[in-house]
């Protein structure tokens, strides 16, 4: 599955 | 989490708080751009809807709610509020900051990193943060001389994204996987825009002058 990417950023 | 990006958020915080302290002692908004808080108020709330979905860390919500609340405020403050309002330049703050969103929003629709509604918009926040600052340059140069607030609260907004641009530099080289493309970009030209005025900024510390942007 596509790794969603998680904005840990602000 | 690395030292560069704590000290961006750090840099934006006291940028907003700088703002905040120019409003509430002065009672005036003077100088400072509407458009460019509207602007950022529609980046944080477009940027932020995952707030109540994914949990990253209390630092991340405690942050996403202060950046929203504050900016925020600011738009309250500047529109309603009975004092404040009588001060903003009306007449000088003209960009026409609508052609900037839906810019921003034509190009999240052909560049995100997945096509689903919270990634357009999170795409669409990064694009319409890099050019939210324009209102507020335009504003500055047509009013001239900057008084320090001001000059203070666009100087640590320009720092904030600096200091990200070095954390993704150093995300670049400890992790392996780096896919913050849209980010890095939209950051390294949103600084760009910073520029002139880091010059300008520089030179009137220098010369210990007042802060004069060329018309």
């Amino acid at each position: 599955s596509s790794v969603v990417t998680k904005h840990d950023e602000l | 989490m690395n030292i560069f990006r704590f000290a961006g958020d750090m840099f934006h915080l006291i940028s907003i708080l700088v703002l905040l302290l120019k409003i509430y002692a002065t009672k005036s908004c003077s100088g400072i751009s509407l458009k460019t808080q509207e602007l950022y108020a529609l980046v944080f709330v477009t940027r932020y809807l995952d707030l109540f979905t994914d949990f990253i860390s209390v630092y991340n919500t405690v942050m996403k709610l202060v950046f929203i609340g504050s900016t925020a405020a600011i738009v309250w403050c500047m529109q309603w509020h009975p004092v404040v309002k009588r001060s903003y330049d009306r007449e000088l703050d003209t960009f026409r900051h609508y052609f900037l969103v839906g810019a921003c929003f034509v190009l999240a629709l052909f560049l995100h990193e997945n096509f689903t509604f919270q990634e357009i918009f999170w795409a669409f926040s990064i694009y319409l943060e890099a050019v939210a600052i324009l209102p507020q340059l335009v504003l500055l140069q047509r009013s001239g001389n900057v008084d320090n607030l001001t000059g203070q609260y666009v100087f640590f907004l320009g720092a904030y994204r600096a200091f990200y641009i070095l954390n993704w530099i150093y995300r670049y080289f400890m992790e392996q996987r780096f896919s913050r493309w849209i980010s890095c970009i939209s950051g390294l030209v949103q600084t760009a825009l910073y520029a002139d005025f880091f010059y300008y900024y520089f030179l009137s510390w220098k010369n210990n002058a007042k802060l004069h942007l060329p018309a």
